[in-house]
């Protein structure tokens, strides 16, 4: 564990953290994409499914818990609880266009062809364009109210240090896994665009809109 | 190169 991990993590904490309590507090989910939380809960219970077979240490398996069920709390206030102000008819990115080709690239690009690792692999892949319905809604509606902002900034701060990471391991442990640091890499690019609009915007305390 | 079950990072 580093300090990069670690901030990564309480970063990755942190987004979950406040869109709950966006939603929550704000007896709200609009402008939030339900197909991006659904796919993070679904990347979540495809990854710790090893919460069963192995045990790492309580840090890792409370965050591990703490994310699936943070997950799963958002997607039943979206769907369920708040239904009403989710705004599907902007959520409108095909979720299958992710999910499928990802599925089948798990089972051709793998560590190891064996169930959980195939689902760990899948996991690793889906987390990397599951943001994409979110993107996708804030271009089509043009903007983005300033909380659901800084989501996008912690989730994207925690990859960009995931990476700052996976350098240090690499020259400190000589540790390094290809599979996920090209996810990661992709992942992070995906956020490039969207950092740039928020520093030039939501600092300078505008609402996030995109250029006409 | 990490073993599969190593699986350290969240």
């Amino acid at each position: 564990m580093n300090v990069f991990r670690l901030v990564g993590d309480l970063s990755h904490l942190l987004a979950i953290i406040m869109l709950l309590k966006k939603i929550w507090s704000s007896r709200s989910c609009a402008g939030i994409s339900g197909k991006s939380q659904l796919l993070f809960a679904l990347v979540f219970t495809t990854r710790y499914l090893d919460l069963f077979t192995s045990f790492i240490s309580v840090y890792n398996t409370s965050m591990k818990v703490i994310y699936i069920l943070c997950a799963y709390a958002t997607v039943y206030l979206i769907y369920v609880k708040f239904k009403a102000t989710y705004d599907h008819n902007h959520d409108t990115f095909r979720a299958e266009f992710l999910v499928v080709p990802v599925g089948g690239l798990a089972f051709l690009v793998n560590h190891d062809f064996t169930p959980l690792e195939i689902l760990w692999t899948f996991s690793i892949y889906l987390e990397s364009v599951a943001i994409m319905p979110q993107l996708f809604m804030i271009s089509k509606t043009g903007e983005a109210e300033s909380i659901t902002s800084h989501y996008l900034f912690c989730l994207g701060g925690y990859r960009a240090l995931y990476i700052i990471n996976w350098l240090y391991r690499f020259y400190s442990e000589g540790f390094f896994d290809l599979i996920a640091i090209v996810a990661g890499c992709v992942q992070t690019i995906l956020y490039c665009d969207f950092f740039y609009l928020y520093i030039t915007k939501v600092i300078y305390g505008q609402k996030l809109s995109l250029p006409a | 190169y990490r073993q599969p079950h190593e699986k350290d990072e969240l």
